[in-house]
C-alpha cells in the first residue's frame, strides 16, 4: 500500500552506524592497507601527503590516478575486500 | 601479480590444512567442499597437493572469528573487511582467518542443505508448493515436532521431495556432543534457557547444552543458523520471528521499513516495540569458495594484484563461472612451477618490482591485451550483420611441438568437431581424432598456421553446419573463420550475450542454423544467420540438460549425443535429454593407451 504517513527512520540498537567522515574514512583505509605510514601522515603538508597516497592507492587498484578523493575512490574504499595490505608486509 | 617481501613460499608442495571451526551459516560438508575446490585451483597449476587433516598442526590453519579473533588484527564487523590470511611459514604463517560477521554463502544467496528426508542432501528449492501454498523459507506446518523442513523441488506437492533444514533441534557443530541436537530447557550457571545463547562466550557464536543440565554434564555444541537467522544487528545468528509488531504495525516478512538504506531487516521476537531485538535479513552473501581461493593464494605466498579481473586483486565481486586469470597463474607458477612440471625453484635472487616468470619447459604463450572492441552504444548504428573488420594478430604465434602428446594433457580449452573430425585444443596447439579414419590422434598442429590471429587460450569452438564457417570464443570475444580469412575479434554483446556470461565454455549445433552457446549454468540460442540470440534466452541448462555438470569445461555435440566434459570425465547424453553414458576423456573419446 502506498505510504499513508511518511516513513519513520529508527536508530536500530547496536547498529554500527560510520560516524567518520569521509576524510577520516580515507587516513584510516589509506594507513591500514599500506599507503601511506603514522610518520607520512603526520609530517609534511596533510594534502600533499594524502594527495600522494590516494594517487598511489588509485594506481594499484587500477582507478583514475586523479589524487583526489572522488566519488570512485571512495567507494572503492567502502567496498567489501580482503584484509591483507596492498602495500609493504 | 605480486609475490611477497623475499619470495615467502613453501619448502614442499604436500601442504596440509586444517579446518579449526565452522560458520554458522552454512552446513559444514558446503564449507569443507567449498574449501576442498578453492585449494583445487591452486593445485591445478602447480605441483601442490593439498590435504584436510583433522588433528594437530597443519600448515594451513582455518579458522572463523570476529572482531579481534586471537591475531591483533580485528575484523570489522558486517562488510568491509571479509577475510585475511598470513604468507607461508611457520606458526601463524599460512593461516587464513574469515569474519564470521559476515554472511558466508556460495555467492547468490544462503545454502540451506537439507538432512535425512528423502532427497539425500540436496538444497532447499525456493519458493515450493506445499499444499497449494507457497513457501519461501523452511516450515514447520504439517509436522507437530517442530522441525522445520523444506521441499527440494518446486512442488512436495508434486514430488513429494523434502529434506531437514538447519536448526538447532536437529544438529548441532563443533563442541563435543558429536553433533546432538540441544536439549530444551537445558541449565547453565543455574538459569534455565529454551534457546541458543550467546551467554558465557565472547566470541558471540551461538550455543546450548545436549544435555538438560550444562552445569552438571558439560555436554553442548554451536547452534546453526537457520534460514531465517539475522545478519549483525544485535540478535545476530537469531531466526526471525514472524508475525513481528513494529511501529504498532504487524509484520509477516522481512521490511525495510524505518530505514533510509533499503536494507531488510526483521525482528527476533514477536515485539519489536518492547523488545528492540533485530537483525538484517539474509542478503547475496560472500561466496566462501571466492574468498578462499584469494585468501589461499596469500597462504601460497602471492600478494595482492592490481589486475581488476585478477583473483588475487584485493576488491571482493561475484563471478559465477570462474576461471582463474592468467595474473594469478603466472604468480603460483613464478613461485612453484607448473603442474607437471619443475619441482619448486628458488626465484631469481633479486625479485624486480614485476618477477620475471620462471622459464618452464615450453614458453608461456604471452597473453596478449586484445584490442577490447568499442562497446556499442544501444541504438548504435553498428548491428550485428558481419562487419569487415581487418583481423589484429592477437598472439604471436607460438612454435609448437609436433611430437606433443595429447594424452598427456589433463583438459582441453575447447573441443568441437570439424569437418567430420573431432579437435582438441590446448594452449595454442592442437590434434585431432577421426572415428572414420583409423588413424588414431592426428598432430600436435600449431593453432595459429590453421586460424591466424585467434589468441592462444580459447575457451570454445564449433563448425556451422551449413556455412562451415568456425567460430571460436575467448573470454567476451569471438571470432568466425571462413578457412583463413577471419572476422573479428568483436564482443559476444554484439550476439545478444550479456555481460554475465564471461566466457563460453561450449557449444551445440542444432538443426536450423542454431547452436546453443554454454556459459556457467545458462545457455542462449545463436541463430547463426542474423548472429544474434533468440529471445527468451538465457535459460538454465539445468532445466534441459539435467544430470550434467554444471561447470562443464567443454560441451561438444559428437555422433549426434550431447557431450558435457569436467575434470577427466565425460558425460554423454542423448538427443532424448538422458544421460547414456559417463567415461574419460582421454580413454573412451581419445582412446589413449
Amino acid at each position: 500500500p502506498v505510504q499513508s504517513k511518511p516513513q519513520a527512520v529508527v536508530t536500530f540498537p547496536g547498529e554500527l552506524v560510520s560516524t567518520l567522515s569521509d576524510l577520516e574514512l580515507a587516513e584510516r583505509y589509506l594507513l591500514r592497507f599500506g599507503y601511506t605510514t603514522e610518520v607520512e601522515a603526520r609530517t609534511g603538508s596533510k594534502h600533499v601527503s594524502l594527495s600522494k597516497a590516494l594517487r598511489k592507492m588509485q594506481k594499484q587498484l587500477g582507478l583514475e590516478e586523479t589524487g583526489e578523493l572522488d566519488a570512485g575512490t571512495l567507494e572503492a574504499m567502502r567496498a567489501p575486500r580482503c584484509g591483507v595490505p596492498d602495500v609493504g608486509a | 601479480f605480486l609475490t611477497f617481501e623475499g619470495d615467502l613460499k613453501w619448502d614442499h608442495t604436500d601442504l596440509t590444512y586444517r579446518v579449526m571451526n565452522y560458520s554458522p551459516d552454512l552446513d559444514p560438508a558446503v564449507i569443507d567442499d567449498a574449501f576442498k575446490r578453492a585449494f583445487r585451483v591452486w593445485s591445478d597449476v602447480t605441483p601442490l597437493t593439498f590435504t584436510q587433516i583433522h588433528s594437530g598442526e597443519a600448515d594451513i590453519m582455518i579458522m572463523f572469528g570476529s572482531r579481534e579473533h586471537g591475531d591483533g588484527y580485528p575484523f570489522d564487523g558486517k562488510d568491509g573487511l571479509l577475510a585475511h590470511a598470513f604468507p607461508p611459514g611457520r606458526g601463524i604463517q599460512g593461516d587464513a582467518h574469515f569474519d564470521d560477521d559476515e554472511l558466508w554463502t556460495l555467492g547468490t544467496g544462503i545454502v540451506v542443505k537439507t538432512r535425512h528426508g528423502n532427497a539425500n542432501g540436496a538444497n532447499c528449492h525456493f519458493p515450493f508448493i506445499f499444499e497449494g501454498r507457497s513457501y519461501s523459507r523452511c516450515t514447520t506446518e504439517g509436522r507437530r515436532d517442530g522441525l522445520p523442513w523444506c521441499a527440494t523441488t518446486a512442488s512436495y506437492d508434486r514430488d513429494k521431495k523434502y529434506g531437514f533444514c538447519p536448526s538447532e533441534l536437529l544438529y548441532t557443530n563443533g563442541g563435543n556432543s558429536d553433533g546432538s541436537p540441544c536439549t530444551f530447557p537445558f541449565i547453565f550457571d543455574g538459569t534455565s534457557y529454551d534457546a541458543c545463547t550467546t551467554d558465557g562466550r565472547s566470541d558471540g557464536y551461538r550455543w546450548c547444552a545436549t544435555t538438560a543440565s550444562f552445569d552438571k554434564d558439560k555436554k553442548y555444541g554451536f547452534c546453526p543458523n537457520r534460514d531465517t537467522a539475522v545478519i549483525g544487528g544485535n540478535s545476530q545468528g537469531d531466526p526471525c520471528v514472524f508475525p513481528f509488531t513494529f511501529l504498532g504495525q504487524s509484520y509477516s516478512a522481512c521490511t525495510s521499513q524505518g530505514r533510509q538504506d533499503g536494507k531488510l531487516w526483521c525482528a527476533t521476537t514477536s515485539n519489536y516495540d518492547t523488545d528492540k531485538k533485530w537483525g538484517f535479513c539474509p542478503d547475496r552473501g560472500y561466496s566462501i569458495f571466492l574468498v578462499a581461493a584469494h585468501e589461499f593464494g596469500h597462504s601460497l605466498g602471492l600478494d595482492h594484484s592490481s589486475v581488476r579481473e585478477a583473483l588475487m586483486y584485493p576488491m571482493y565481486s561475484y563471478v559465477q563461472d570462474f576461471q582463474l586469470h592468467p595474473d594469478d597463474v603466472q604468480g603460483i607458477q613464478y613461485l612453484y612451477g607448473r603442474g607437471s612440471g619443475p619441482a619448486p625453484t628458488a626465484p631469481a635472487p633479486v625479485p624486480t618490482e614485476e618477477p620475471q616468470p620462471v622459464p618452464t619447459e615450453d614458453p608461456q604463450p604471452v597473453p596478449t591485451e586484445d584490442p577490447q572492441p568499442l562497446p556499442t552504444e544501444a541504438g548504435s548504428t553498428s548491428t550485428t550483420e558481419e562487419e569487415e573488420e581487418t583481423p589484429e594478430p592477437t598472439a604471436t604465434p607460438i612454435p609448437v611441438d609436433p611430437s606433443r602428446d595429447a594424452c598427456e594433457e589433463k583438459n582441453f580449452d575447447a573441443i568441437t568437431e570439424i569437418n567430420g573430425e573431432l579437435h582438441f585444443f590446448k594452449d595454442g596447439k592442437y590434434w585431432t581424432h577421426s572415428s572414420f579414419w583409423k588413424s588414431g590422434i592426428q598432430g600436435a598442429f600449431s593453432v595459429a598456421d590453421t586460424w591466424p590471429g585467434l589468441p592462444a587460450a580459447i575457451d570454445a569452438a564449433f563448425q556451422d553446419v551449413l556455412t562451415k564457417r568456425v567460430f571460436f570464443f575467448a573470454g567476451r570475444q569471438f571470432w568466425v573463420f571462413s578457412g583463413k580469412s577471419v572476422l573479428g575479434p568483436r564482443g559476444i554483446e554484439k550476439l545478444g550475450i550479456g555481460k554475465e556470461a564471461s566466457r563460453i565454455s561450449g557449444a551445440l549445433q542444432r538443426g536450423r542454423g542454431k547452436v546453443l552457446l554454454f556459459s556457467g549454468e545458462n545457455y542462449w540460442r545463436l541463430d547463426v544467420k542474423v548472429q544474434r540470440v533468440d529471445k527468451g534466452y538465457p535459460r538454465a541448462t539445468d532445466d534441459v540438460f539435467t544430470g550434467v555438470p554444471l561447470d562443464a569445461r567443454n560441451v561438444f555435440l559428437y555422433q549426434d549425443k550431447y557431450h558435457f566434459c569436467r575434470g577427466s570425465f565425460y558425460w554423454r547424453m542423448t538427443p532424448r535429454y538422458q544421460v547414456d553414458r559417463v567415461g574419460y576423456v582421454k580413454y573412451d573419446i581419445l582412446q589413449c593407451p
